[in-house]
């Protein structure tokens, strides 16, 4: 563990709970994609499988189970509780088109034959675009509400300081995860646009608008 | 291979 990682975490909980409250504030889940919320279900289960069978630390236990527990949480409140809310009209990202070059890439590129391996590497291709229909219905509609470009902003935060723990953990100890550094650094990728109006815009107090 | 590719990052 060093700081990047940890802050890595500890920024991706705070996107989780950032979404959470501002569902539960505005009782609403108005600008955010549920396709991009199910591929998280989606890719923590299926990261996650080695908690039935293996141990690295109790962090790293707590942590799995909160995200795999708090990913089906917000589905329920999207689903369920703020039901007439969401608004799937506007959700319009063909999700077959992410999870079948990821399932096709997770056969090709993974650390053994084994299911838990290749379901390993689809969820690592597949977190990197899954953020895809959420910044999609962002483009559409032009604009968001200043709390959800917190919630991306914190999300892409924690994408970008798994950089530099990569970097990091490279001199320190010799690790190089190729199939996680280069799902990783597409992953990045795509907040730059994001990122640029975040600065930009949100953190200069306007309002987050993309130019007609 | 098991301590290289061991997933201990999230």
């Amino acid at each position: 563990m060093n700081i990047f990682r940890f802050f890595g975490d500890i920024s991706h909980l705070a996107s989780i709970f950032i979404l959470i409250h501002k569902i539960h504030t505005s009782r609403s889940c108005r600008g955010i994609s549920f396709k991009t919320q199910v591929l998280y279900v989606a890719v923590f289960v299926t990261r996650y499988l080695d908690l039935l069978y293996s141990w690295v630390s109790l962090y790293n236990f707590v942590m799995k189970v909160f995200f795999i527990a708090s990913s089906c949480y917000i589905l329920y409140l999207m689903k369920v509780r703020f039901r007439p809310t969401n608004d799937p009209s506007i959700d319009t990202f063909r999700v077959e088109y992410l999870v079948g070059p990821c399932a096709v890439l997770a056969l090709i590129f993974n650390y053994g034959y084994a299911v838990t391996e290749v379901l390993w590497s689809f969820s690592i291709f597949l977190e990197s675009v899954a953020i895809l229909p959420q910044l999609f219905m962002l483009q559409r509609t032009g604009e968001a509400e200043t709390i959800t470009t917190h919630y991306l902003a914190a999300l892409g935060a924690y994408r970008t300081l798994y950089i530099p723990n990569w970097i990091y953990r490279y001199f320190s100890e010799g690790y190089v995860d190729p199939i996680a550094v280069t799902a990783g650094l597409v992953q990045t990728g795509l907040y730059l646009d994001f990122f640029y109006v975040y600065f930009t815009k949100v953190l200069q107090g306007q309002k987050f608008e993309l130019p007609a | 291979h098991e301590e290289v590719h061991g997933h201990d990052e999230l």
